[in-house]
């Protein structure tokens, strides 16, 4: 499962 | 956001436009290797795709738009607009064997079996060695522009400071992406041997030459 706030950086 | 993501993101953005300015002021794309930037190219498409279908912000919409626009522009300078002058001779990496073990370690590490998230750690994985190509090409040219070191230098900059920002998001925010963390120290560490030269010669007003 993707860590918490998934890929909210660029 | 924090103070390390923020400038890493400007320096990123800093090294974007130094190398459009440079194309563009300079009508010529010499010294510049084209398969480094078709990689680039490559890693923002497979890792916007969610552009259309996760909303974080404004600025981080913008800076997807950006980052996009900007490497497809920069592959077209160098294979069409100033297809003149791209030294093919020198930039002869074979970004196949970069490709295809990325892609599959995308396949088998990951933080999850779906296609968006296998095509996000295909990219975070590209990016780690896409400057390979780039660093290739200097050192067979022997030399570059001290406009090229300022471009690698804001380029490597960019993702050192994103391990300071993993830093800061794990203390404060519990945050912590083994994946891309991993990569980014790759990636970091890739530019070492430059950023030696870089600060040794290039801020002496010397001329970069690899390797050293």
């Amino acid at each position: 499962q993707p860590p918490k706030d998934a890929h909210d950086e660029l | 956001m924090n103070i390390f993501r923020l400038v890493g993101d400007m320096s990123h953005l800093l090294a974007i436009i130094i190398l459009l300015m440079k194309m563009w002021k300079s009508r010529s794309v010499a010294g510049i290797s084209g398969k480094s930037q078709i990689l680039f190219a490559i890693v923002f498409t497979t890792r916007y795709l969610d552009l259309f279908t996760s909303f974080v912000s404004i600025y981080n919409t913008s800076m997807k738009v950006f980052f996009i626009g900007t490497s497809y522009v920069t592959v077209y300078f160098i294979y069409q607009h100033f297809k003149p002058t791209y030294d093919s001779n020198h930039d002869t990496f074979r970004v196949e064997f970069l490709i295809v073990p990325v892609g599959g370690l995308a396949f088998l590490v990951n933080h999850e079996f779906s296609l968006l998230e296998i095509l996000w750690t295909f990219s975070i994985y590209l990016e780690s060695v896409a400057i390979l190509p780039q660093l290739f090409m200097v050192s067979k040219t022997g030399e570059a522009e001290s406009i090229t070191s300022h471009y690698l230098f804001a380029l490597g900059s960019y993702r050192a400071l994103y391990l300071l920002n993993w830093i800061y998001r794990y203390y404060f925010e519990g945050f912590f992406d083994l994946i891309a963390v991993v990569a980014g120290c790759v990636q970091t560490i890739l530019y070492c041997d430059f950023f030696y030269l870089y600060i040794t010669k290039v801020l002496k007003g010397k001329k970069i030459s690899l390797p050293a």
